[in-house]
């Protein structure tokens, strides 16, 4: 709850300092650099070899954040633990840092059928096992 | 279709080991063994595979919709609320429950092909019976049966009154006997009009439950056809299609699991 001392040493990660009227300086804002976005990389099942063997669905999407977040903590990290350090931060103290924009907000069930060894067709339910909608 | 072309081709320009550990992640989250199937047969039946294609896309649409009712006509659906690729025939069961409780709550679908089939037709002394078997794949690790369905396929046929009543019923082959009847379980029974076409779902629960638990118990079903007047008809007779029919029309077995205690996650 202690506001932080103007003088006092920069945080390791030079966490920005909010100015007199609270917005957040931004010190990638005008660099050009790409703003932090959901991305998606779709596999083939195809690709894989697995047609005749899964029969549903024909391939696997796997979303994920890369950009520059508006709230950098740091370049070191990549988008995801930046996330939820930021989350971390956030809860401790909420005025002063705002929420991460690519943490996960939801996580989605997924099913796959396929066949197994003695082909028997299998349908298998994950629930809460996907992340496809962030923040950002 | 320009960007799902760079989503489409971007997993292709990863390098080798990106590739293996991106597919060693699907198979974790997808919960699949390590490796596809070993020698897929040249022209499987395909009866199940289409029911249970149903079923996904009605398990994956009530996904994305959040616990909204599993979609598909309510009318015709099986008794534990197939997807409508499969209606059933009315059954004699007035109540069918909730549509699709027991899929939505499903966390395993397995469908068995018919391993053995056996009957004693026109050939024979009555009364006429038909035999099959099941290979039930081991229990899912923590999970029980929740539900399970046979799954017979009715065509029309001719030489009979459509208006004629017959009565279908699925007995368990619970202990077999050398020379005498084996000793018979009833199941689930079911009467219909002889001119209907269409699929027809009788309850085994408790048989597979039994055959789960007890794997040597499983000496399969016996089913067997009747008129108003208890005159015994042979099932293919009154078009009852068997492994010999069109693939798309093989009869199954259909077992819906449920997770005992909540799944935990794997450590990924």
């Amino acid at each position: 709850a202690l506001k932080p001392h103007p003088r006092k040493k920069k945080p390791k990660y030079d966490l920005p300092v909010p100015s007199i009227h609270g917005e957040v300086s931004q010190p990638h804002a005008n660099s050009g650099r790409q703003a932090c976005k959901k991305h998606e990389l779709y596999v083939s099942f195809s690709d894989l070899g697995w047609k005749d063997w899964v029969l549903a669905p024909t391939g696997y999407s796997a979303y994920y954040c890369d950009g520059e977040c508006l709230y950098p903590l740091g370049s070191c990290m990549n988008a995801t633990n930046h996330a939820l350090i930021q989350q971390v931060v956030h809860l401790l103290k909420p005025d002063e840092v705002p929420k991460a924009c690519c943490a996960p907000t939801k996580l989605s069930p997924i099913s796959v059928l396929f066949y197994d060894d003695n082909n028997n067709v299998i349908l298998k339910k994950h629930r809460n096992m996907v992340v496809k909608t962030c923040g950002c | 279709q320009q960007a799902e072309a760079v989503v489409h081709s971007s997993f292709r320009r990863l390098s080798g080991r990106e590739k293996k550990e991106m597919q060693r992640e699907i198979l974790s989250i997808l919960g699949l063994p390590g490796r596809p199937r070993p020698h897929p047969p040249l022209r499987p039946p395909s009866s199940a595979p289409l029911f249970m294609l149903d079923l996904y896309h009605a398990v994956s649409a009530e996904g994305d919709e959040e616990g909204n009712a599993v979609p598909g006509n309510g009318a015709g659906m099986g008794k534990f609320g197939a997807a409508d690729g499969h209606a059933a025939l009315p059954t004699l069961s007035t109540h069918t429950p909730p549509l699709g409780t027991v899929v939505s709550e499903a966390d395993t679908v397995m469908s068995f092909v018919n391993l053995v089939e056996q009957e004693r037709d026109l050939l024979q002394p009555r009364p006429y019976w038909k035999e099959f078997r099941f290979d039930l794949t081991p229990l899912p690790q923590g999970e029980t049966v929740t539900a399970a369905e046979f799954r017979i396929y009715k065509t029309l046929t001719m030489g009979q009154r459509a208006n004629r009543t017959l009565h279908i019923s699925v007995y368990e082959i619970q202990r077999e006997n050398r020379h005498r009847e084996p000793e018979l379980v009833l199941l689930d029974m079911q009467s219909l009009p002889a001119g209907q076409e269409g699929w027809l779902a009788f309850d085994v629960t408790s048989a597979s439950n039994r055959w789960l638990l007890h794997p040597r118990s499983n000496l399969g079903i016996r089913l067997y056809v009747e008129t108003e007047e208890d005159r015994s008809l042979s099932a293919g007779w009154i078009g009852l299609v068997g492994r010999r029919g069109p693939r798309s029309k093989q009869p199954f077995m259909v077992t819906f699991f449920r997770a005992s205690q909540a799944p935990c996650r794997p450590p990924r």
